[in-house]
């Protein structure tokens, strides 16, 4: 399937093929609906089994100089992610020459596509002597069926179109120091996955890797705002404390709410000393016992995840925003039976909060502060999916939803040890259909390369 | 995030041309050109 972006044939070497278990009974891919950020998602609702298509025609002899290339008409049998089985008109039961395509691609086009550019559609070599009257049967076949829209291609296009440029400075979590924030350059972008590269680092570091939509990511000001530990030039924390922005500057309107903060939550009821549960940052596999360090402006908190050594120079804290998904309210992992990670020198199978908050003299955040809405996501356990390695996040790879609770995500990679799992929000923006990869010209990686033993 | 919203479904006249000549066919195509 040739993507709609261009690369390198090098970047894509050895990508992983999802081709061989596609048609596979019992493979399950999450539909693409389940993944807002992803391209198209919001006209997917509309793209069904038994739409037809214009499709190249590859069951032909041999082409001619007045038709180099040539289509027919295909019907959607089934979708499996971005992909869909596709079967020429008039092979009617006939499955041996079903295809896969990606519909996010230039593959596939409405039906009429081929008229508005003067290709006649021509019938499979395999069935060409199946009908007289080709016309009269495209014309019986297509009547009332339903197709693409007219801008179809056009649409998959502005899908996978990043709103930021190259070049822009944002503020971005430091990859080896994540309680502070740093200036950074977009230096590269594929399926609106944004490579920055931080302002200080050398020239052959790759540079750290987010979707556009990662909470990791803010604009230019925004550490100042908030109240943020910031790394960066003296010539920028100057120019921004006169209130000056550069036009390479990412201002609020790239950002979603999450990322910018709103003033709307200048009284969190967060307090600093606040004990609660999270995701570790450093180790999503793991939801751990944490400490709320200090509350911030527009509605963020420093949190301390209690497993680790105190770090007195507060390294190990990391900014949450109060509406994260990613953090809970005390006893969360018991009502819904996920180990809770103990803080450091507690046993896992002894560990008590009750005791645990009246040794310490802290007190649980109230769980009326948590993000507590669950939305319809679709997700169930056994979907496959393409999700970023997030301790190594410039790698997309093969994946299975292996636990769902409530708008949290257990996502296992495939053929690597549960301890690299990594528990995500359901609308988290590291997650994709099946065919991503593949739409938007990034490399899917395939499980780990098992060595015979000798 | 873009939020999904309703389409309807839109009658449209889609031309289909073949080696045996052109023909028009009533098909059904959502809004997303809108």
């Amino acid at each position: 399937t040739i993507p709609l972006v261009r690369r390198k044939p090098s970047e894509l070497a050895n990508s992983f093929s999802w081709d061989s278990q596609l048609s596979d009974r019992y493979f399950v891919a999450a539909p693409v609906t389940c993944f807002k950020h992803a391209p198209m998602a919001d006209i997917w609702e509309n793209i069904m089994v038994g739409m037809k298509v214009e499709v190249e025609n590859t069951d032909c002899d041999n082409v001619s100089d007045a038709f180099p290339d040539s289509f027919w008409v295909a019907t959607v049998m089934k979708i499996v992610g971005y992909k869909a089985q596709l079967r020429y008109e008039g092979f009617g039961a006939n499955d041996s020459k079903d295809f896969w395509v990606s519909l996010c691609s230039n593959q596939v086009h409405p039906v009429g596509w081929c008229a508005t550019r003067g290709k006649p559609l021509i019938p499979p070599k395999t069935i060409e002597d199946k009908y007289n009257d080709w016309k009269d049967f495209l014309r019986k076949r297509l009547t009332g069926a339903r197709t693409l829209p007219s801008n179809f291609s056009n649409k998959a296009s502005e899908s996978l179109k990043s709103r930021f440029d190259l070049g822009l400075n944002l503020e971005v979590v430091d990859k080896n120091h994540i309680s502070r924030v740093k200036v950074a350059v977009v230096h590269k972008i594929v399926g609106k996955r944004l490579n920055v590269k931080y302002y200080d680092m050398p020239q052959e570091d790759m540079g750290f890797w987010c979707h556009e939509d990662s909470p990791l990511l803010h604009p230019v000001g925004w550490a100042k705002k908030v109240g943020h530990h910031l790394v960066a030039p003296i010539h920028y924390v100057e120019r921004l404390s006169q209130g000056i922005f550069d036009d390479d500057d990412a201002t609020e309107d790239l950002f979603n709410p999450i990322q910018v903060g709103s003033p709307d939550y200048s009284s969190t009821g967060f307090s600093t000393g606040m004990k609660l549960e999270a995701i570790d940052p450093l180790n999503l596999s793991s939801i751990c016992v944490a400490t709320v360090m200090d509350v911030l402006n527009y509605g963020y908190i420093m949190i301390r995840i209690d497993t680790y050594d105190s770090d007195a120079t507060g390294a190990d804290w990391f900014c949450y925003h109060v509406k994260s998904p990613c953090i809970f309210p005390v006893g969360f992992c018991q009502s819904h039976g996920i180990p809770l990670t103990p803080p450091k020198g507690y046993g896992q199978a002894t560990f008590d909060w009750n005791k645990y908050l009246l040794e310490t003299g802290n007190i649980p955040a109230d769980p009326s502060l948590f993000n507590t809405y669950v939305p319809l996501h679709g997700f169930v356990p056994g979907m496959k999916i393409e999700a970023a390695d997030l301790m190594d996040p410039r790698l997309v790879c093969i994946a299975t939803i292996d636990k769902v609770v409530g708008r949290l995500l257990k996502v296992h990679f495939d053929g690597w040890d549960e301890e690299f799992d990594q528990w995500l929000d359901c609308e988290s923006s590291d997650i994709y259909p099946v065919g991503w990869c593949q739409s938007v010209a990034h490399k899917l990686e395939g499980p780990p390369i098992q060595t015979a033993p000798t | 995030h873009v939020e999904a919203k309703p389409r309807k479904w839109e009658q449209k006249q889609v031309q289909i041309k073949t080696m045996e000549g052109e023909f028009s066919v009533t098909m059904w195509a959502s809004g997303a050109s809108d």
